[in-house]
């Protein structure tokens, strides 16, 4: 018995030794590396797409579930003394600004509440320039320009790009036409194919059509903001324009930060979205809200019942995505600049 | 999380290959902090 005992005392030591010496390597390597990569944005040297095995493993990972247990843990409600330390430590890991918030600390009653907050009046004065179009969100510019050629290829990360068409889907509005197709057969695809209908119904009016359609006048361009955890969450109008549809595709839940973005191939295609498309003075405008792990559930003030991030039935075969026109007399909703459209939530 | 922004704007390359005032230009850069109601192009 003694022996025994007299193993276990040797053996718990050695084993919490030998994790923490493991943890400690892993993180010393981490550091190392993450400064690698300082060094050389520092040079200018933009980081290529390069898989790697913590990639490979989140992609074996429950995301989804991992992310709805996440959303159940921030909703629980916080006992009112204690929620200006909780949003205080949030705000300095994430460098949230507070003073912006709408309430007073004590009014988030979760962490849920306090991550969808709104801000004080006045704190995002939206550009009057009736020209311009104006950013949806706070964030970072992480890819921006002009979409050339009819495959419309956006750079994910150089060395890896995806399609406008598969982050959209395939019915969309894009006034994209594929090569060697003129836009009259493509109409003509849509009258014969039926499962179209909302299409043929959303170019039905001659002045929408003519808007969307492609033309040499007219480029596509793109933009793609990144939003840290500490950010500002909801997402408001770029422009004055019109949706006509919202498609959601119940996809992974892969992290979208930087690193992810190296190493995981068509992240925002692979990602939980909510698309919506229409027409701006200018012809046809999309906005698409990717989520990710800690942040699963994308809320729209345009449609309160669209749930996200909802339990799969299957287990891995992607689902096509889930549609809804708006509006079907093919004049959609009107969004006005700057206006509130949705927001980010987690879970 | 993140946003992506598609949209069609008047484009430089008009068939005379001459850049006219009505092209979109976006007036953001790489890595650039973004707010919303900030302009990101005219």
């Amino acid at each position: 018995g003694s022996g025994d005992s007299k193993g276990n005392a040797f053996l718990l030591p050695g084993a919490t030794m030998a994790t923490i010496l493991m943890l400690g390597a892993l993180h010393a390597r981490r550091l190392y590396e993450g400064k690698k990569i300082e060094e050389k944005r520092e040079k200018g040297i933009e980081l290529e797409f390069h898989p790697d095995v913590k990639a490979s493993f989140l992609g074996i990972l429950p995301l989804r579930s991992i992310s709805r247990a996440w959303g159940s843990l921030t909703s629980l409600e916080i006992p009112v003394w204690m929620r200006p330390y909780v949003y205080k430590a949030w705000s300095r890991a994430f460098h949230s600004n507070l003073k912006e918030a709408a309430l007073p600390l004590e009014e988030y009653a979760s962490l849920q509440d306090f991550f969808v907050r709104s801000l004080k009046e006045g704190c995002r004065p939206i550009d009057p320039d009736p020209r311009c179009l104006v950013s949806p969100v706070d964030g970072t510019v992480v890819r921006f320009g002009e979409l050339k050629g009819s495959r419309g290829m956006i750079e994910q990360v150089k060395g890896h790009s995806y399609s406008v068409s598969a982050l959209l889907g395939n019915n969309s509005l894009l006034p994209m036409v594929p090569e060697g197709k003129d836009q009259s057969e493509e109409e003509d695809a849509v009258g014969e194919n039926n499962d179209k209908s909302w299409l043929r119904v959303s170019l039905a009016s001659p002045k929408l059509r003519e808007s969307i359609s492609a033309s040499p006048m007219k480029g596509l361009y793109y933009c793609v903001i990144y939003l840290r955890p500490g950010e500002y969450h909801r997402i408001h109008s770029p422009a004055d324009w019109n949706a006509l549809v919202r498609r959601h595709f119940a996809g992974r839940l892969f992290p979208v930060n930087e690193r992810a973005t190296r190493t995981i191939r068509n992240l925002y295609v692979e990602n939980e979205r909510v698309v919506l498309e229409g027409v701006w003075k200018e012809g046809f405008m999309a906005l698409a809200a990717v989520g990710a792990t800690n942040i699963g559930s994308i809320e729209l003030f345009i449609e309160p019942e669209l749930r996200t991030n909802k339990p799969k039935k299957k287990l891995f075969p992607t689902e096509p995505a889930e549609e809804r026109v708006y509006d079907p007399e093919g004049h959609g909703l009107k969004l006005e600049k700057g206006k509130e459209v949705g927001v980010f939530n987690m879970g | 999380s993140t946003v992506v922004l598609v949209f069609q704007a008047p484009t430089a390359n008009t068939p005379e290959g001459s850049s006219s005032s009505s092209d979109f230009r976006f007036c953001v850069k790489h890595g650039d902090r973004v707010r919303v109601g900030e302009a990101l192009g005219r």
